[in-house]
């Protein structure tokens, strides 16, 4: 459902050229859990970011389920961005002027569900994620973990078919962090696609298939036995 | 050098109240190197953030250097938050609109060195963590982990007798982490004073005594052997 072909992006820096991706291949079928690892600065949210629809590569194609990204309309983008994918930030890019449960609404607001049913959706992702205490705070109210969460929270609570997860457990304690894989773990067994960034091993290693960029190249691509 | 006695961070929502901190005492002497960990929301930040003086308890004292800091004027509190402390962020708080040299330079400014000199220690320090390439990079057009490395390069350019890390290797792979965690112990054996908050246990080995907190409180303190 997701294939890259040559993808590209280069930053024209002065005289200077920063070829954040050089050259993408990449096929992820339906229901895999893929696990997205590499050195800082290697490309990773470049790549994440060009498959959620958020950036557009310089050369090479995007097909999405069949569909050139690069020839859909405005409103298809926003239906996948808002309703077919999921995404978590590398900086969870929350909303700061309103709480959590407000912020962790928001996709639901897309997907036309009724003020009630969204409440209490969003109520319970929060609780999920461990924040029933503090849906009233706004994220600036929040320690880093938290926010994350909420992040994390926001990115699950309409299920979506594909999860892009760019470093979601990176300011979390292992306990934390490994409740949160219970959740991804929970909606990849439900059929979902889920691609996770991460630069820690024992985090990837909740993943069926492992993914190393180097220099804005894939450098191995392999598969994971079941954990 | 660094004493909190009874210190408590509370926070009045409405009703309730959010004990941050709940009573910590802690003593740190000259060179020490602390590492500081605990689960999601259990206090590490706010403390890190009233020992750094940005922030002011609402209970018990805070004696730095033999000095109250409840009783220092704003010029003695500029003086120790611009020369004698070093802080990296849990969430960078880089200037947006000026580039990498330009934000190592900052503290350097306060410290009134010429503009010769700022420049070349600036570009050192972002070298020594592995940015020679990307000086002139804003921090938009840098990763993540490129982002936090700047932030380091930042808070340890003019050598500070105490510094504060608060999760400095949350957004980098193990390698980077680990060329981080070389400049701190360089930094550590010029006879400096380290507090490091972090979640990963690989990290908080590289210090000399582990605190760990948990609802506000110190629950464990204890020495860690020369690793
Ligand atoms: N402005 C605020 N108003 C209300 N509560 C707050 C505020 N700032 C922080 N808190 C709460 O204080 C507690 C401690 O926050 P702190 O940022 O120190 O945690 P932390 O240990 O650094 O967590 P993390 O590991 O997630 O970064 C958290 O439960 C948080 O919700
Ligand atoms: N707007 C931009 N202009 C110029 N260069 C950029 C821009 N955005 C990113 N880059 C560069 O592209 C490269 C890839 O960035 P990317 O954010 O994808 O890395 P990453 O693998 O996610 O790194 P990290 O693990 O540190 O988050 C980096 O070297 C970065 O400096
Ligand atoms: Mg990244
Ligand atoms: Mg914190």
């Amino acid at each position: 459902i997701i294939e890259l072909n040559g993808v590209k992006k280069i930053y024209q820096m002065g005289t200077e050229r920063v070829h954040a991706l050089d050259g993408v291949d990449l096929v992820i079928n339906r229901n895999e859990y893929v696990a997205i690892m590499g050195p800082s600065g290697s490309g990773k949210s470049t790549m994440m970011n060009i498959i959620g629809c958020l950036d557009t590569p310089t050369h090479g194609t995007y097909v999405l389920n069949s569909q050139e990204v690069s020839e859909m309309d405005d409103n298809e983008l926003a239906n996948v961005r808002n309703q077919e994918i999921g995404f978590v930030f590398q900086t969870f890019n929350l909303l700061p002027r309103v709480n959590c449960l407000q912020n962790v609404e928001l996709p639901l607001i897309y997907s036309g569900k009724r003020k009630g049913v969204r409440r209490e959706m969003a109520a319970q992702a929060l609780r999920n994620v461990g924040l029933g205490d503090r849906m009233t705070h706004r994220p600036n109210e929040l320690s880093g973990g938290q926010r994350q969460r909420v992040a994390v929270a926001r990115a699950i609570v309409n299920e979506p078919s594909i999860l892009l997860a760019d470093e979601p457990t990176g300011n979390l304690d292992t306990k934390t962090g490994n409740e949160i894989m219970l959740l991804f773990e929970a909606l990849y067994r439900k059929g979902n696609t889920l691609l996770v960034v991460t630069h820690e091993e024992e985090i990837a290693r909740h993943a069926r298939r492992i993914i190393r960029l180097r220099d804005g190249l894939i450098e191995v691509d392999e598969r994971v036995d079941d954990p």
